[in-house]
């Protein structure tokens, strides 16, 4: 049965895209059949992986039903296809608004695609609004990216309740399965007094019904290396461009525990 | 004069806050009067500098009509003042929505001012919604935190449009006079290549009727320090915090290049 991930954090530049990216081409080299979905107007993830946003059928296309998934998605790596995005994917969150069933659209395309991929894995934009509401109706799973920073905390709270809420209402199935630590700057204090922070906050939610009852911190974080910052422009992933980086050790790393936690055997 | 500038990205996490914050401590420090507004319902300013959100009167007030800003003006430092942010001013943005003047409320309050500060300056939430748009109205100059990134540049496109757009039908005194490097990796390639493309561009715009003809990278960087991350977390600036680090040293560098380039005597 596909695995179907929304990956999301409302805050800006914590490591979404690139960990959709990098996590998706690893796993895709696992030999898994990976589809990635770029549900950001911003088109960052579609960039990163070197396709023109806009250049035929996408996420925009999908979500106003013009297109099937078939005809949106892009081969572009072994076992890793993408769903690219536009900046009309703006224009769909208004367009949206006042569609009957607006959550259940993507959903119902996740429901026929079955058959196709292993993996299906959602970038979503820094914001709490309809797309990535979309992507939390659609999916049975969340992982959230986080930079353990001080603040990082306080926005995690209110995207849990976001979650929670979707959950109540419209996808009884919805769960956050683990959070993975971006941008981490190793052996510096603040990075570890997050981590510690994070750790009372999730063990006070064991054995409760909120959907993050059994969320992990991933042990592979994701170290700061600038090799990940660049390989966007070249329209590459750190395995293209450096795979002997840390870069790529922590994706490959991350990869093998993502698929413990998200797509046990 | 008071000197009233927006800081503005709407791309998160490149460093407006922590700009806005530790350029302000440092203005303050040179003996300016400086008063910073949190235009963020996320409330990071007000946080970074020890101030309670939602405790007394603060922005959402000013812009709903209910505080004058003599009132919502907390001292935090010598020389320095912020009016605070909460959570209310998430509410504000669609209560202001069908306000006549909606755009002018704060521009009204500014004007009001000139007797008591040397420099407003304005940390503005990453999105170009109302709140964004009242800072851009209200003010004089426009400052960007920019992180030099690969895709860093191309949110620079659609920011430099509203701000055009802006100083064409509601603020014709409206400029874009600095860009402030943030999160600097000294010593990478690609700080070096997404300066060199920065600075290509800008070039094109001099002597034209934009907005950011004369636009200035400024020369003062601020390099990624972890310090920098730490000190909101104990209601501090870097100057209380850590006063011989580099994060110190760059914004007491950029204090005095901003003075040049923002409020010249
Ligand atoms: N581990 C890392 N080390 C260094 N740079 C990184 C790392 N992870 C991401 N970056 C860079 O930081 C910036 C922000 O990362 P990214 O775009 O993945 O975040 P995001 O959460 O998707 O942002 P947005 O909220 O805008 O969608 C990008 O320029 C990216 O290349
Ligand atoms: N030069 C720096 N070195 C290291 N960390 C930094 C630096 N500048 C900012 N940070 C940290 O990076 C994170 C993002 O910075 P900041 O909050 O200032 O960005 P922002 O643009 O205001 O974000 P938002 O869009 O969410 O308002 C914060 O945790 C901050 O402490
Ligand atoms: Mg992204
Ligand atoms: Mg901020």
């Amino acid at each position: 049965a596909v695995h179907t991930i929304a990956v999301i954090n409302q805050k800006g530049g914590v490591g979404k895209t690139t960990t959709v990216a990098n996590l998706g081409a690893a796993l895709a080299a696992k030999g898994k059949h990976v589809c990635l979905m770029d549900l950001d107007p911003q088109a960052h993830l579609t960039l990163t992986l070197g396709v023109e946003p806009g250049d035929g059928p996408g996420m925009y296309e999908l979500l106003t039903g013009s297109a099937a998934l078939g005809d949106a998605a892009r081969d572009v790596r072994k076992n890793l296809t993408v769903v690219p995005s536009s900046i009309d994917l703006a224009a769909a969150e208004v367009e949206l608004v006042s569609t009957v069933g607006r959550e259940q659209i993507l959903r119902d395309h996740l429901l026929k695609c079955e058959r196709q991929y292993d993996i299906v894995m959602i970038d979503c934009p820094p914001s709490l609004g309809l797309l990535t509401l979309n992507a939390l109706c659609a999916v049975q799973d969340v992982m959230i990216p986080l930079q353990p920073h001080f603040l990082a905390l306080q926005g995690l709270g209110k995207l849990l309740e976001t979650v929670s809420l979707v959950q109540k209402r419209i996808n009884p199935s919805l769960k956050v399965r683990g959070i993975v630590l971006c941008m981490y700057e190793t052996g510096t204090r603040l990075a570890g007094e997050v981590v510690a922070d994070l750790e009372a906050f999730l063990s006070q939610s064991r054995g409760t019904a909120q959907p993050w009852s059994d969320a992990r911190i991933l042990s592979a974080v994701i170290r700061r290396n600038v090799k990940l910052a660049e390989c966007p422009s070249h329209g590459q992933t750190i395995f293209d461009y450096e795979p002997s980086s840390n870069g790529a050790q922590d994706y490959a790393a991350l990869a093998g525990e993502f698929l413990n936690i998200f797509a046990p055997p």
